[in-house]
């Protein structure tokens, strides 16, 4: 809180780096396995 | 609710996070929270979760050491995108900065299944969106701290320090806005649907032209715990073929393009009902306002009683090629061209809910993508949408933009989560109930 009256909530950052998974998981088993699926079933995406 | 769930799935993608530290009892067990705009609860690890390996890697909650500590014992559950949380609610203060909001409820979360958590550097999430999407009708912190007059006026604010150099994450104002965080003046538009902070939005641009989808209006929602841009397949699919980015090739689209392709043009340039065309050439039926799927499904290629939902992609693939079709015309761009164009597109679909790849040594020469909300124009640069993971010949560069569908009334549907919120500093007033965006600094 401060003179001006409001209160202020410092926030951190994750910094993206290899090991948050970002990267990793685009080329992930998972990933490749959706990508399959996609294709043949679920042309419009699970929320169309 | 499966409408409601459906954008609460998001959630998976917390790559680019930003997070706060929170006290919940007296005195204050710390925890690690996201803030987060489209979701309404308060939940943090419980000390009774005993059988999830995520509460083992995070901060829980011990009522038996809080003073302030009220019963509740209701159950309570949330389902995310690749799993849940469950567990019950209880009562106590919950301390944000130097303020103590009061017999704030909240959920002890005791089950914690999904590997999301186990990987997150969080602990729990803060809702700060409106009580009408809470689970159990839970208080939100805010409207508590607003009711306890912890705050002055009924409106908080974010700034997201996008700057990769720096340290400070970024900064979440209760109260109103600092003024050091943002260059000249917000654009406000009306909260149109109160639960999350949905509000109308107009077109779409890649490199300044419009991409028509939105022309009618879409609806959008500013989420801060949403780490990059979620919209309609046949924007984003527009977006992934500007920038190159690598996208599932369908086969159901280009059959589209190769057998009713002209057929689609010939309709279109006879000023047929665009919204009619693919229910004209058979591929849907209409509604009476687009087209959709027959539900009539392919049974050639059925094994083990599934088909290949055929019959609903190609619906799907026909309405976004009138939609691109269209966009082309209106460039007064040459038949053969549009045909060879909307085939492209056909190779830059979007993974749903999935992130797309992109050339990193081509970003600056990307184009830039542009949202129009209450009549202006909000422009994101290649550097703003791209994510670059890593250094050097290691670099890998991803998309910020998501495919997501969601069919009317509720969509068609833009989330713009951090990436956005980090260029354009953002207010989020619920005495007025409307959301302004102003240049972050």
């Amino acid at each position: 809180a401060s003179n001006d009256g409001l209160l202020r909530i410092g926030l951190k950052k994750l910094k993206l780096d290899h090991n948050n998974g970002l990267a990793a998981r685009l080329e992930s088993k998972e990933a490749k396995d959706l990508r399959a699926s996609i294709r043949k079933y679920n042309f419009r995406g699970k929320l169309g | 609710d499966g409408s409601d769930t459906d954008i609460v799935a998001l959630k998976n993608y917390m790559d680019a996070q930003y997070f706060g530290e929170i006290g919940v009892g007296t005195p204050p067990q710390k925890f690690t929270v996201i803030f987060d705009t489209g979701s309404s609860n308060l939940w943090v690890p419980s000390t009774k979760c005993y059988f999830s390996v995520p509460c083992y890697f995070h901060s829980k909650y011990k009522s038996s050491e809080s003073s302030t500590y009220k019963k509740n014992g209701k159950t309570a559950a949330i389902r995310y995108g690749t799993g849940a949380i469950s567990g019950f609610f209880s009562e106590d203060n919950v301390k944000i900065g130097d303020i103590v909001v009061k017999r704030q409820e909240f959920i002890e979360a005791t089950r914690e299944p999904s590997v999301t958590f186990l990987v997150a550097k969080f602990d729990g999430i803060l809702g700060l969106g409106f009580k009408e999407i809470s689970v159990g009708n839970a208080t939100p912190v805010w409207y508590n701290m607003v009711k306890q007059g912890l705050v002055k006026e009924p409106v908080f604010s974010f700034w997201l320090n996008r700057n990769v150099e720096e340290e400070e994450g970024g900064e979440l104002v209760f109260g109103g806005m600092d003024p050091n965080h943002f260059k000249g003046k917000h654009t406000y538009v009306p909260v149109t649907q109160k639960g999350y902070w949905q509000f109308d939005m107009g077109d779409v641009l890649i490199d300044g032209k419009e991409s028509g989808y939105c022309n009618g209006g879409c609806s959008a929602i500013a989420d801060s715990g949403t780490s990059l841009l979620a919209g309609p397949t046949t924007v984003v699919t527009m977006i992934n073929h500007a920038i190159g980015a690598v996208g599932v090739v369908s086969q159901e689209c280009k059959a589209v393009v190769e057998q009713y392709g002209q057929t689609i043009m010939d309709l279109l340039l006879t000023e047929a009902h665009p919204k009619k065309i693919c229910s004209q050439v058979g591929l849907c039926t209409f509604d009476g306002t687009r087209g959709v799927s027959a539900g009539i499904e392919s049974v050639v290629d059925e094994k083990d009683g599934r088909s290949s939902g055929l019959g609903d992609a190609m619906c799907s693939a026909c309405e976004m090629a009138v939609v691109w079709m269209q966009n082309q015309l209106r460039r007064n761009q040459t038949q053969d061209r549009i045909l060879n164009y909307v085939n492209e597109l056909c190779e830059r679909l979007p993974s749903p809910m999935g992130q797309s790849a992109v050339e990193c040594g081509s970003i600056s020469s990307m184009p830039s993508v542009s949202f129009t909300i209450g009549g202006k124009i909000f422009d994101l640069s290649p550097h703003e949408y791209i994510l670059k993971v890593g250094e050097g010949a290691a670099a890998q560069c991803i998309s910020g933009f998501m495919g997501l569908d969601i069919p009317p009334p509720r969509g068609p549907l833009w989330i713009l989560g951090d990436m956005f919120m980090g260029r354009y500093h953002t207010v989020f007033d619920s005495g007025k109930l409307r959301v302004g965006f102003a240049e972050a600094a």
